[in-house]
């Protein structure tokens, strides 16, 4: 439902 | 109340000044640089003339594109990736926007009564085709009012971090953690306007906005309802699908 939220959380932080 | 060393409030305002230093999208001697820069009367004209919908798109992006900046800063927050994921997006679904509004302050030239927007400082009259002049006053009026408390960055830090974790949001799972990092943040907030020597009234000022940022953010919502009651496709195919994940 949050795809992108989801994605945003778990790309690794730079 | 959890009982917390010194050192561990030391250490915690110091991660989240450092989160938000790394996350806060322009620095303020960038933004100072910049306040000399106003729209000119005809680039003004040029935004007033722009359609509604293509107005509406571009300030979704500009608030798409800040978000993303506090969605990294709350991944920099110690403790934040250690709550559910449900209740990690929970918050920036309810916080996000209250901390974009919070680092306007940042953007935000008192005197002039201007805004850093889309390259140069712009006064409300900017925002005019959006046709929600009341949330566009409401906007200016707090960041007016944030700027009068003279928030020193570390301040703004952890504020935002505390907007960020209210543990009364509908939905969450695991309140208690939540309940948990706030009160620490919230210590290390105190701490950090001990340290800076603000005045006793600083927090209850700094409570008020935490109301004041709830009501821009429902005014927000409803004028977006407004907005996609009359163009439900320009929102479906051209606002940004973060935007339309947080809001819709």
């Amino acid at each position: 439902k949050h795809k992108i939220l989801h994605q945003l959380l778990q790309n690794s932080t730079s | 109340s959890p009982t917390v060393s010194m050192a561990e409030l030391e250490h915690l305002a110091q991660n989240i000044s450092k989160s938000h230093v790394e996350t806060c999208q322009y620095l303020r001697e960038e933004l100072q640089q910049l306040s000399w820069q106003a729209f000119l009367q005809d680039e003004v004209d040029g935004y007033q003339s722009k359609p509604r919908e293509v107005m509406w798109q571009l300030c979704a992006i500009k608030i798409t594109e800040a978000i993303q900046y506090v969605v990294e800063f709350a991944k920099r927050i110690d403790g934040f990736m250690e709550l559910c994921q449900n209740d990690q997006i929970v918050l920036l679904k309810a916080g996000s926007l209250e901390v974009v509004f919070v680092r306007m302050c940042r953007a935000f030239d008192t005197q002039n009564n201007t805004v850093y927007f889309d390259g140069k400082y712009a006064g409300p009259d900017v925002f005019k085709a959006l046709g929600c002049d009341d949330l566009i006053t409401s906007v200016f009026d707090f960041a007016k009012s944030m700027c009068s408390l003279h928030l020193s960055e570390d301040e703004i830090a952890l504020f935002s971090a505390f907007v960020l974790l209210s543990a009364d949001r509908t939905w969450l799972q695991e309140k208690l953690q939540v309940e948990k990092l706030q009160q620490k943040t919230q210590l290390a907030l105190q701490h950090v306007l001990q340290k800076n020597q603000r005045e006793d009234g600083i927090l209850s000022k700094l409570r008020c906005k935490v109301s004041a940022l709830r009501s821009l953010c429902a005014r927000h919502s409803e004028n977006l309802s407004a907005f996609r009651a009359v163009y439900p496709d320009i929102v479906r195919s051209h606002f940004p699908p973060l935007y339309k994940e947080l809001f819709g």
